[in-house]
């Protein structure tokens, strides 16, 4: 464990936290996507398929827990509870995200390190993670007053793999043979897709205005 | 224990 990893755990941490708190306490899930956070749920799900197979550390399986629990809970807020999901806007919330599942689960069934079940599905849900932001950030461009906290949560899903990366560069020059150019370009993508977002989401609290996404 | 050498990240 380094301090980057470690910071770009508790950055993750932090957005599910600031997503359940928006969505227990104000019962709303205006402006969030459901279709990104199945998206997620179904990347931790395929992740962490070895939770209960390898034990690492508590902290590892702590985490998993919190991730697999979260996920899984806010896509049940959004869908079921009666009165989050009157505020979940299906008519703007359109991406197709299945047409994201496929590619990923194709390039996963080519490009793996291992072609074993539990590889090619990690390798998936890393694919998956790296675009499992499309549908919440066409979503913020269509939604025009994006709030607080849907802003905060994203910016801090964002930067978790932006510290993951420094972590990765980290581990490069600490581990002897530590290279995984799979995870690398995956998280490195998935970092450049808010590269705009991070852009808008500096702007306006540089310039103190609410923030919006340029349709 | 080659498995887990390197899925020991989230």
């Amino acid at each position: 464990m380094n301090i980057f990893r470690l910071a770009g755990d508790m950055t993750h941490l932090a957005s599910v936290l600031v997503l359940l708190l928006k969505i227990h306490t104000i019962k709303s899930c205006a402006g969030v996507s459901l279709k990104t956070q199945e998206l997620y749920a179904l990347v931790f799900a395929t992740r962490y398929l070895d939770i209960v197979t390898d034990f690492i550390s508590v902290y590892n399986t702590v985490m998993k827990l919190i991730f697999l629990g979260s996920s899984f809970s806010i896509v049940w807020y959004i869908r079921h509870h009666r009165v989050v999901r009157r505020s979940y806007d299906k008519d703007q919330d359109t991406f197709r995200h299945y047409l994201l599942m496929i590619p990923c689960m194709l390039l996963a069934l080519f490009v793996h390190e291992k072609f074993t079940f539990k590889e090619v599905m990690w390798t998936f849900s890393l694919y998956l993670e790296a675009v499992a932001i499309l549908p919440q950030l066409v979503l913020l461009q269509r939604t025009r007053n994006i709030d607080n906290l849907t802003g905060q949560y994203v910016f801090l899903l964002g930067a978790y793999r932006g510290l993951y990366i420094f972590n990765w560069i980290y581990r490069y020059f600490t581990e002897p043979h530590f290279v995984h150019w799979i995870t690398w370009i995956a998280g490195v993508v998935q970092t450049l897709l808010y590269a705009d977002f991070f852009y808008y989401y500096f702007e306006s609290w540089k310039n103190n205005v609410r923030l919006q996404l340029p349709a | 224990r080659d498995y887990d050498d390197y899925h020991d990240e989230l």
